[in-house]
C-alpha cells in the first residue's frame, strides 16, 4: 500500500459518502444516472468474485464490502425507495449503457491476464469501470444545472482514478517485476473520460459560479 | 507458468 493508492481509496469512499448523503438528505436523485450505478454495482460484483477466496488484508476485504454494498443500496435505492425514485430523470437518463457492457465483455474475452473465469470478469470489470461514467456525463449534459453534491461526486469518482494512475507509477518504479497494463491503460481512459469535467468544475470553482457542462 | 497474481489492489 502507498500513499497514492490509499489516497485513491478515500477519494473513491468519498465519492460515496457524498452520493449516499445527496440522496439520504434530499430524498432526491435528481442529476444521477442510475444506469451508471448499475454499471457500477456490476463493476464491484465482477471484480471482486476473489472476496471469499483470496483475503489480502482486513482493509481490502472490510472495503469491497463497503463498495459491493453501497452500490447496490444506491441502486435499490433509486429503484425501489418510493419517494427517491420519483425524482429519478428516467427521461434524460437514456444511454444504451448494455452496449457497454457487451463491449466490454467481448474486449475481455480478447484482452485478459489469464484465460480464467475470474481473470476474464475481472478484465471486464476493468474495462467497464472506466466507461461506467458516461451515461452520468451525458445526464450532467442534459440536464443543465448541476447540484453542488452531484457535481462533487462526480468530481471524487474522476480524482480516485488519477491519483491510482501515481500509485501505478510509484508501483512501477518501486517493484521489479510490477506490470498491470490493462489497468494502467483502462485507468488512463477513465480519467481522460472525465477532463472536460475536470475543466468546466474547474471553471465553476475559480468563478465561484454553478457548475454547467456546455450541451 | 506466471501464475496470475492476486489483484491487490480495490
Amino acid at each position: 500500500m502507498n500513499i497514492f493508492r490509499l489516497a485513491g481509496d478515500m477519494t473513491h469512499l468519498m465519492s460515496i459518502l457524498v452520493l449516499l448523503l445527496k440522496i439520504y438528505a434530499t430524498k432526491s436523485c435528481s442529476g444521477i444516472s442510475l444506469k451508471t450505478q448499475e454499471l457500477y454495482a456490476l463493476v464491484f460484483l465482477t471484480r471482486y468474485l476473489d472476496l471469499f477466496t483470496d483475503f489480502i488484508s482486513v482493509y481490502n476485504t472490510v472495503m469491497k464490502l463497503v463498495f459491493i454494498g453501497s452500490s447496490l443500496a444506491i441502486v435499490w435505492c433509486m429503484r425501489m425507495h418510493r419517494t427517491v425514485k420519483r425524482s429519478y430523470d428516467g427521461q434524460l437518463d437514456t444511454f444504451r449503457h448494455y452496449f457497454l457492457v457487451a463491449a466490454c465483455f467481448l474486449s475481455a474475452l480478447i484482452v485478459h491476464e489469464k484465460f480464467t473465469f475470474q481473470e476474464i470478469f475481472w478484465a471486464f470489470s476493468i474495462y467497464l469501470e472506466a466507461v461506467a461514467i458516461l451515461p452520468q456525463l451525458v445526464l450532467l449534459q442534459r440536464s443543465g444545472n448541476v447540484d453542488n453534491l452531484t457535481g462533487q461526486y462526480v468530481f471524487f469518482l474522476g480524482a480516485y482514478r488519477a491519483l491510482y494512475i501515481l500509485n501505478w507509477i510509484y508501483r512501477y518504479f518501486t517493484e521489479q517485476h510490477f506490470s498491470r497494463w490493462i489497468a494502467c491503460i483502462s485507468g488512463l481512459v477513465q480519467t481522460a473520460l472525465y477532463a472536460d469535467f475536470f475543466y468546466y468544475y474547474f471553471i465553476s470553482w475559480k468563478n465561484n459560479s454553478k457548475l454547467q457542462l456546455p450541451a | 507458468e506466471a501464475e496470475a497474481e492476486v489483484h491487490d489492489e480495490l
